[in-house]
C-alpha cells in the first residue's frame, strides 16, 4: 500500500514548489 | 472505530455539535488507517459524506455548518489521499461540483483548503482533462449564482489571507497550465485579467512572501512562453 498512499500530499507539493508547472 | 461504525453514524444523519465531532474523528481515522480501512469506508461512505455537505451547502447556515462542511472537506482530501478513495470521488458525479460549491470567499479557511484541492485535482495526470471537469463546475455554479466564474477566484485574491491569495493563484495556474490549446491558455487569462486580476497582482507583488513569489512567476512565465507561441 506504500506507494498508494500520499497522492493528494504529493500534488500539493508539486503544486506549492511551482514543479507540477513545469513544462515536460 | 471501525469504518461501519463511522457510515452507520452518518447514515443517522447527526447534526450541529454531533456532526462534527463525527467527522473531525472520522478524518483523523482516515487520515491515520490503511488503505484497507479507506476501502471499508468506501463508496457508501464517500455517497453520505457528500449528501451530507449537500444539505449543508442548502441550509446556508453560517455558523455550525460551515464548520462541519470544512471537515467534510478535510475529510474528503483524507479519503482522497489514496488511489482508490481518488477514483472513488472522481467516478461520483456530485464530488467536483460540491467541492466548488464550497469556494466561498466567506469563510477563507476553508476556501484554502477547498481550492488546494481542486488545483491537485486539475493537474491529474489521469484520467485526462480534469482541468476541463472542474471549469465546467466552476461555469456551471457561477451561472447559479449568476455571477462571472471567476468572480470568487478573485474575491479570494481579494481577502488579507495570504494562504488564500496564494491557494487562488494555484488554482489559476493549475486550471491555465492544463490547458493544451494556446486559445484556450490566453482566453482564460484575458477573462481573468479583465475581470480584474491585473489590478490584484500588482497588489500581490507588493507582498514579500515565498509561496506567493513561486505561483506570481509561474503565472508571469506562462504568459510569457504563450506569448511568444503566438
Amino acid at each position: 500500500e506504500g506507494d498508494e498512499t500520499g497522492i493528494m500530499d504529493g500534488l500539493m507539493e508539486a503544486l506549492q514548489s511551482g514543479a507540477a508547472f513545469r513544462r515536460k | 472505530k471501525s469504518a461501519m461504525m463511522y457510515i452507520q453514524e452518518l447514515r443517522m444523519e447527526p447534526r450541529d455539535v454531533q456532526l462534527l465531532g463525527c467527522l473531525e474523528s472520522l478524518r483523523v481515522s482516515l487520515n491515520n488507517n490503511p488503505v484497507s480501512w479507506v476501502q471499508n469506508f468506501g463508496g457508501e461512505g464517500l455517497a453520505l459524506l457528500l449528501n451530507i455537505m449537500r444539505k449543508i451547502q442548502d441550509e446556508k447556515d453560517e455558523n455550525m455548518g460551515v464548520k462541519c462542511q470544512h471537515e467534510i472537506v478535510r475529510c474528503l482530501k483524507a479519503f482522497m489521499n489514496n488511489k482508490y478513495g481518488l477514483k472513488a470521488m472522481l467516478t461520483s458525479v456530485e464530488g467536483i461540483p460540491l467541492l466548488v460549491r464550497a469556494v466561498n470567499p466567506r469563510v477563507p479557511h476553508m476556501m484554502v483548503d477547498v481550492v488546494k484541492l481542486l488545483s491537485a485535482i486539475c493537474i491529474l495526470e489521469q484520467p485526462d482533462n480534469l482541468h476541463e471537469r472542474v471549469l465546467e463546475a466552476i461555469t456551471e455554479e457561477a451561472e447559479k449564482q449568476d455571477i462571472e466564474r471567476f468572480q470568487p477566484l478573485l474575491s479570494g485574491m481579494n481577502k488579507p489571507n495570504i494562504a488564500l491569495k496564494n491557494g487562488c493563484m494555484q488554482l489559476i495556474n493549475a486550471l491555465i497550465s492544463r490547458g493544451e490549446e494556446l486559445d484556450y491558455r490566453i482566453h482564460i487569462r484575458s477573462e481573468l485579467l479583465r475581470l480584474g486580476l491585473r489590478e490584484r497582482l500588482t497588489e500581490v507583488r507588493t507582498i514579500e512572501n515565498e509561496e506567493l513569489r513561486v505561483q506570481l512567476s509561474v503565472f508571469d512565465d506562462q504568459a510569457e512562453d504563450d506569448s511568444d507561441e503566438l
